[in-house]
């Protein structure tokens, strides 16, 4: 699964999320990329969110719209939410994977519980910069 | 007044490439492709474009290289086949397009696109496909789709289950 999230200079916020989905899936299985809400979200008042990992968990717990929950009625952080969300909803679930995420200020969350991810980051005034395993 | 902002992220998953077989020549093939499509999301944002034309130009790049697990080297099912989904969401309206199970457009993110400007928000197999190529959108066959180590990884996972072994690896329950 592969995804990008933005934050743009009238401060709108999106996220696009694309997979082929999970190796040896059965025929028809949809997991969570396509399902917004869980690994896609996007609010200009709150967040944009993209997640990749075991599907199923991210849809049961509604990843992207979790995040966005907590931000939105509990005043959490985006770093704050997004963490929650990855260590512990998702994990103890056996919801292997990430999540990236920006918010309406330009802060970016990226936490993951897995192994290996793949990712970059870029922002205005700042160097590109990119991260595998880390 | 603080001075706005761009920023952006991308991500993909790892998949069952685990951290013991990435040599250097690899990870340095990743950090490449990373640049690039990072370089595709920013040239929207720095002319001042749209979040949701840069996270869908970033990902068009994603699709477009074998490395990950979306449009081009993307992952088999059991069956031997490519079934492909994505989504796009645009923050200012919570205007949403996503497609699932579909193969044959090299991009699924324009396909997601192409939704969102319709009534629907959620569109799956040939009618998404038909979409697609009444918008003209460029196609590929399985030769365009097919990479080795996505075909290998089947193999393995296939061979994994028929002898009853259960996967420990946890990315093997995900893209």
């Amino acid at each position: 699964t592969v995804g990008a999230v933005a934050l743009d200079l009238s401060g709108n916020l999106a996220a696009a999320t694309s997979t082929g989905g999970m190796t040896a899936k059965p025929p028809g299985r949809v997991g969570d990329s396509p399902v917004i809400g869980a690994g896609t979200f996007a609010d200009n008042a709150i967040c944009a969110v993209s997640g990749t990992g075991h599907g199923e968990i991210f849809i049961r717990w509604t990843a992207g719209a979790e995040i966005a929950a907590r931000i939105r009625h509990a005043g959490q952080t985006l770093e704050q939410a997004a963490t929650a969300v990855v260590m512990e909803d998702l994990m103890p679930n056996d919801g292997s994977g990430g999540v990236i995420a920006v918010d309406r200020a330009g802060n970016i969350a990226m936490p993951f519980n897995c192994e290996g991810m793949y990712r970059g980051t870029a922002r205005r005034g700042e160097a590109p910069q990119t991260f595998i395993y880390r | 007044m603080t001075k706005q902002t761009w920023a952006l992220a991308v991500h993909g998953g790892a998949g069952t490439i685990l951290r013991a077989k990435m040599t250097p020549e690899k990870e340095a093939a990743y950090h490449a492709a990373l640049r690039r499509v990072l370089e595709a999301g920013q040239a929207v944002l720095r002319d001042g474009g749209l979040a949701i034309d840069a996270v869908t130009a970033a990902v068009v790049v994603l699709e477009d290289e074998p490395l990950f697990n979306a449009g081009r080297g993307a992952v088999y099912t059991s069956a031997g086949e490519q079934e492909m989904d994505a989504a796009v969401m645009d923050g200012r309206d919570r205007q949403a397009g996503a497609v699932a199970g579909i193969f044959g457009p090299r991009n699924p993110i324009r396909v997601a696109r192409l939704v969102m400007d319709s009534p629907q928000v959620l569109l799956t197999g040939a009618p998404a496909v038909d979409l697609a190529r009444a918008a003209g959108l460029p196609f590929g066959d399985r030769d365009y789709f097919f990479t080795e180590p996505r075909w290998t990884a089947l193999q393995e996972t296939m061979a994994l289950r028929a002898s009853g072994t259960a996967e420990t690896d946890p990315a093997r329950r995900h893209g």
